[in-house]
């Protein structure tokens, strides 16, 4: 099971529709302070259901659309899609590629899709359980968090042992 | 359930301790349960030992040690329970030229069970990747992706 | 008082104004009085505007963005008041190489009036020192210090 | 006005005495994680009146005392001198250069000097006030902490202006 494929638009400074094509192994995304690299692990964090703004950096929820710049005009919505390879069936759904979305718009109603059937934040957050892509989970170091991990406070240590249980 | 516990946390506490002795090149490190009567509430406490240092707290490491000491955890829980995915944020940045390099090393080994996508402006990072995405951002205030060569950015940084 | 604080004021933020374009080439920053009626007490919000994009709350910035704004405002507050030395424990971690380079070059032409002490692993930063000391941790446990040549670390470096 | 010289012995992993000497302009200090730079930079704020042991990275005041290793064994006494430039008589006191020492005790009791004559921390205190070079000074930049410069919290940046005032 591994990332192969996602797709943005409209979210945070990604307002053309951008798409990365992911292998196995190791893939390195560089370029510039400001350029945009954290706003596409904002967006995997997102598509996975994250509800608390400000682990995205943000105060409201809509903060996540693209608010325009000098030059161009804020959109009306955001959309993310992963698409992740099944084929070993380690997610509990029977096929070998599984797409996720998540759509919000300035209203502040969000959108999620599995397959591009609309569904409920509760079917894409049992999809991922235990798999350690979780809220809690381990596998997403935001910029700055790699020294929370051994955190001086023990409760948080435990945490990250059971989500790995 | 108790049982299950003990069990995972003797795995992550081998682990962590082997791959910390890599990542630092000699020492080792522990995790302690703190409240052997409750098992299922107990908080957990890590002590770290860097090579020729003596056993302590985390609070007491510098800046790149404590964010090895949280890297070696972080790859030991990886490796007894995989992830179908990895995002790593620029968790290179307090290291130094030498430590870069063993972490580097230490990821390519653990790309095989893992896929890691990882941010970063290390050139000690970019050297073990399979594939590069640039991005910039254009004039307009609006991100781009440019699918860049390794070369090409191998040959700037130099 | 309240006289001399709104005095400083415009000047602190005249000059934190000129320093962030100058560290970002291009792009304004600005300080805002959260409550005019109470000048004694009032707090003071920072709103920034990197070339390009529309000016925002420093919440919205990127890592690298965010440290080169607080590095804009600790130098302008600095230029105001000068201090006898200075010490920056690693400021340029968060940097990219070019926002470094920018970084370096505005640090040595303030560097006539103040003393500037800064610990680094960044070669740009490096570059620009008038001296360096080494910090090196023995195989007993125990700091020693070095004088190296700055031709040394850059032969290294490359 | 500005740092001429340092002397530590027994500052956290500082067992031996050491010696730094510097100039006017840019000192870069550097090495490999963990070898002891921001040692340093702690035992400037130490010796400037520093009474929050939290903020030198410990739990009790003593932590800052050579606490021994595999090989050394730890020391009773740790002591740290400052030696300022004061030729343009920016300091309140009439010499060319002023020292400032601290020294602390496994008893817990510390002591301070101005030019090897014993005084209270208070005098040190008023020596530096007005020169940034204070505890909530912009003028010592620990470690991870320049984001903090640029706080969300509009009170902690009105007192960065006090200072500078
Ligand atoms: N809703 C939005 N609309 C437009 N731009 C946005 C939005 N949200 C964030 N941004 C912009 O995205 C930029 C930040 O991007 P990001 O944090 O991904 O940078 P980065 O590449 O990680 O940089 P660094 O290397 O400094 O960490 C900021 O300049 C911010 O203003
Ligand atoms: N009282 C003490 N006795 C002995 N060693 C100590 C004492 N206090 C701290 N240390 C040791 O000093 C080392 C940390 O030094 P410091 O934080 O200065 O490193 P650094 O050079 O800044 O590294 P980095 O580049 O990772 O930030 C730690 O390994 C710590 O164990
Ligand atoms: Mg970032
Ligand atoms: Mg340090």
């Amino acid at each position: 099971m591994y990332l192969k494929k996602m797709e943005i638009y409209g979210f945070k400074s990604f307002a053309d529709k951008t798409e990365l094509d992911f292998k196995r192994g190791i893939t390195a995304i560089v370029g510039p302070n400001g350029s945009g690299k954290s706003n596409i692990s904002d967006a995997i964090k997102w598509v996975l259901g994250e509800q608390k703004i400000k682990s995205l950096r943000g105060t409201k929820m809509e903060d996540v659309i693209f608010a325009g710049t000098l030059i161009r005009k804020p959109l009306g919505y955001a959309e993310v899609t992963l698409v992740i390879d099944n084929s070993e069936g380690m997610l509990n759904l029977d096929y070998s590629e599984i797409s996720v979305t998540r759509r919000i718009f300035r209203s502040g109603e969000s959108e999620y899709l599995i397959n591009k059937n609309q569904c409920r934040l509760k079917d894409v957050q049992e999809l991922f359980a235990d798999t350690g892509l979780g809220k809690e989970g381990y596998s997403i170091i935001g910029q700055g968090k790699i020294d929370s991990i051994v955190s001086s406070n023990p409760q948080d240590i435990r945490n990250l042992f059971d989500e790995a249980a | 359930i108790q049982r299950q516990f003990v069990e995972q946390f003797e795995l992550i506490q081998t682990k962590f301790n082997e791959t910390f002795s890599m990542l630092f090149n000699g020492g080792s490190a522990g995790l302690i349960i703190l409240d052997n009567e409750d098992i299922m509430e107990t908080g957990i406490e890590i002590v770290a030992q860097p090579p020729g240092k003596k056993l302590k707290s985390i609070t007491l490491l510098s800046g790149g040690e404590k964010a090895l000491t949280a890297i070696a955890l972080l790859f030991s829980i990886i490796s007894i329970k995989p992830a179908p995915f990895c995002v790593l944020d620029e968790i290179d940045a307090a290291l130094d030229d030498s430590n870069v390099d063993r972490f580097a090393g230490f990821l390519s080994m653990i790309t095989k069970d893992n896929q890691f996508i990882t941010i970063t402006h290390r050139k000690g990072t970019m050297e073990i990747a399979d594939r590069m995405f640039g991005i910039t951002m254009g004039k307009d205030g609006v991100s781009k992706m440019l699918s860049v060569q390794i070369s090409d950015i191998m040959k700037e940084a130099n």
